[in-house]
């Protein structure tokens, strides 16, 4: 097998990387599938609506590649040691997250090795007991006016059945006790069984 | 308040208010976004019937008048900042897309955009005074996101110096235009511009298509609601049929383009001035990303907190189901993806502002790559988010399918993101169309620059697949 790549999986700088070089080889891979079909005298219009899957797997890699380059950018920015350790938690679980659901790509550009992705998905599971602590307030942190999220499951109180039933005797079809319908079917049913 | 959330609260590791800060931008920002959602949130005018419990007139009346009593207090405070302005209305609409939402979002930034002087001074005043109130008629029932594809003709006169308006074909009816079915009196059409028998590609049209006191539809105008969807009930999204309805030249939009009084052409400076305009709407769908995840994810993880259920170890107590290791797996790495596409939003907004600044003084050179990653990133954020909404939905049990979670609202307020604005797919080929471009250039030995400079490196290193 070839020598893959020196990832460490707990160095963010290292991850990046890695995604980078997903990018590179499967936009190297679409632009060598672009040149095959040109040499089958394909029209340039045909080469490349024969390659789209591979042009959009490429421009789905290097857009993931942004997103894991723009939150490893932005931790550099978080002064704050207590939020830069739990922002470094969530930004190492989003760059794992996103190799364990594309190993294919990492696997088959001999980025990773087999080793390499059992060890991430250990590691996944340690940031998840780690965040457990957190979560709440990370989503607290969002700020999102109970107003503005409208909703019975995630009112900031955690208030949750309470509402929940008092939502359900406000719907309109509870306005009256017994609905018309029974007056003017269910009843005649029974007349006429 | 609930033990079980005031206990997780207790647990937390660090300053909740400081990272709201940094999300926000400062804790000034924070402040500010505050004041504005605590104006809304405390005025009587914009209290509302629960749309769950109303019918579709019933929810689209109650939107046009909060949307009415929103435009006269935004004025009242003298609230002018853009993004204060965008977060006063989705305080007010709670985030529910509304009737009259395009005219601010695209027929007045078409206005400001595409007006040459004098029309400005005609149409800026009515418009922002809502006089007429306009929407942006493009997309037709068998065209979208190609757009030159669109069939709707603008046919010039020389003798009138009028233009003929005219949907050719079934196919050629305006289809979908928030505002168009019973909103708007004026529409922004695209049109394919048709001069001295040579045809020009699609241009702007101002077209009047009800009467200003009656509201009645114009003659040559058949317009009206396509009918209940699957989310966006508050919004009238309407058809436009033109039959042969003529329009003066000046209302065709010639700050770049022109028909002259005999109908020469003169064409635009450029071909990218229309990506300004993409590249700013597919920034603010990054962000809108960034808020939708953030909220059903907050939905999500505030429920499993209180939710308990099952056991884990047998004889005690049911535990909280974001004990569940399968339930940190579902959403604690969507928790992490809403904060990159926070971040994300975060940068193509400031990015946006730097080069637009440049576009003002006629660089367009980081343009193609600035429109080639917003349309990528449009894609990527918004299929991911619509996803992983669903994946919050299905974390909550069954009341994840009640109306009262809210979590049906927001998906079906959200999923039309990876269809509008460019349908992902065609999104992400333009995106390959700019990396296909810097491949070749950088295999030419040319020095690339920008967030693609890695296609260099690759060609240095000869990065090639390796057989694992």
């Amino acid at each position: 097998a070839a020598r893959p790549t020196v990832v460490d999986v707990n160095d963010l700088s290292s991850l990046v990387e890695v995604y980078k070089l997903r990018a590179a080889i499967l936009v190297d891979l679409a632009a060598k599938s672009i040149q095959q079909e040109l040499q089958r005298r394909k029209s340039q219009e045909d080469a490349w609506n024969n390659s789209a899957i591979d042009l959009v797997r490429a421009s789905d890699a290097h857009c993931h590649y942004v997103v894991v380059k723009l939150f490893a950018d932005k931790l550099g920015e978080v002064g704050d040691t207590a939020i830069h350790s739990v922002l470094s938690t969530l930004a190492l679980l989003y760059a794992l997250h996103g190799i364990t659901k594309n190993s294919g790509d990492f696997l088959q550009a001999g980025l990773l090795s087999v080793p390499q992705v059992m060890q991430i998905s250990l590691r996944i599971k340690e940031l998840l007991s780690q965040l457990r602590r957190n979560a709440v307030a990370l989503v607290d942190a969002f700020d999102i006016h109970d107003k503005k999220l409208n909703s019975v499951l995630g009112r900031y109180d955690g208030n949750v059945y309470e509402h929940m039933f008092e939502w359900a005797r406000r719907s309109p079809l509870n306005a009256t006790e017994v609905h018309e319908s029974f007056h003017k079917y269910l009843k005649p049913l029974r007349s006429n069984l | 308040m609930n033990p079980d959330i005031a206990r997780e609260r207790e647990n937390a590791t660090f300053d909740v208010n400081k990272l709201t800060n940094i999300l926000d931008g400062g804790p000034e920002k924070t402040a500010r976004r505050r004041e504005i959602e605590s104006l809304v949130f405390s005025d009587p005018d914009f209290k509302e019937d629960d749309p769950n419990f109303l019918s579709r007139s019933e929810r689209y009346d109650q939107a046009v008048r909060k949307s009415v009593q929103m435009i006269l207090k935004l004025r009242e405070y003298g609230i002018a900042d853009p993004e204060e302005i965008q977060h006063y209305k989705s305080m007010v609409s709670v985030n529910r897309p509304e009737a009259m939402g395009l005219h601010f979002a695209m027929f007045l930034p078409t206005l400001y955009n595409m007006c040459d002087p004098e029309q400005s001074r005609k149409w800026l005043p009515l418009a922002e005074s809502c006089q007429i109130v306009g929407t942006y008629a493009q997309t037709e029932m068998g065209h979208g996101t190609h757009l030159r594809g669109l069939e709707t003709t603008a046919t010039y006169d020389p003798a009138t110096q009028e233009f003929v308006l005219n949907s050719p074909t079934v196919s050629s009816i305006k289809w979908w235009p928030g505002g168009l079915g019973k909103t708007s009196n004026y529409a922004i059409v695209l049109a394919q511009l048709y001069s001295l028998g040579n045809c020009h590609g699609l241009h702007a049209f101002i077209v009047q298509i009800r009467d200003i006191s009656t509201h009645k539809p114009l003659p040559g105008i058949v317009v009206g609601d396509i009918g209940p969807k699957f989310g966006f009930h508050e919004v009238d999204n309407g058809f436009l049929k033109l039959e042969n309805v003529r329009i003066p030249r000046e209302n065709m939009l010639m700050k770049y383009s022109k028909v002259e009084p005999d109908g020469s052409y003169v064409k635009p400076p450029s071909a990218k001035l229309t990506y300004g305009t993409m590249v700013f709407i597919r920034s603010m769908i990054v962000g809108a990303s960034a808020v939708a995840l953030a909220k059903a994810s907050t939905i999500a993880i505030r429920y499993s907190a209180v939710r308990h259920q099952s056991e884990i170890r047998a004889g005690e107590p049911e535990p909280q189901i974001l004990d569940y290791q399968t339930q940190q797996y579902k959403l604690f790495p969507l928790l992490a993806m809403a904060y990159a596409f926070k971040f994300v939003g975060q940068y193509m907004k400031q990015t946006y502002h730097r080069i637009s600044e440049d576009i003002n003084h006629g660089n367009f050179s980081e343009l193609p790559e600035l429109h080639a990653l917003s349309a990528g990133l449009k894609a990527f954020t918004t299929w991911e988010t619509n996803s992983a909404i669903e994946v919050c939905r299905m974390s909550c049990g069954g009341h994840g399918y009640s109306q009262s979670s809210a979590l049906p609202d927001i998906y079906v307020d959200f999923t039309p993101t990876c269809t509008y604005e460019g349908e992902n797919s065609v999104m992400m080929l333009q995106t390959a169309r700019y990396l296909v471009k810097s491949y070749r250039q950088a295999k030419a030995g040319q020095r690339l620059s920008g967030i693609v400079s890695y296609l260099n490196e690759a060609q240095n290193r000869g990065v090639q697949p390796q057989p694992v």
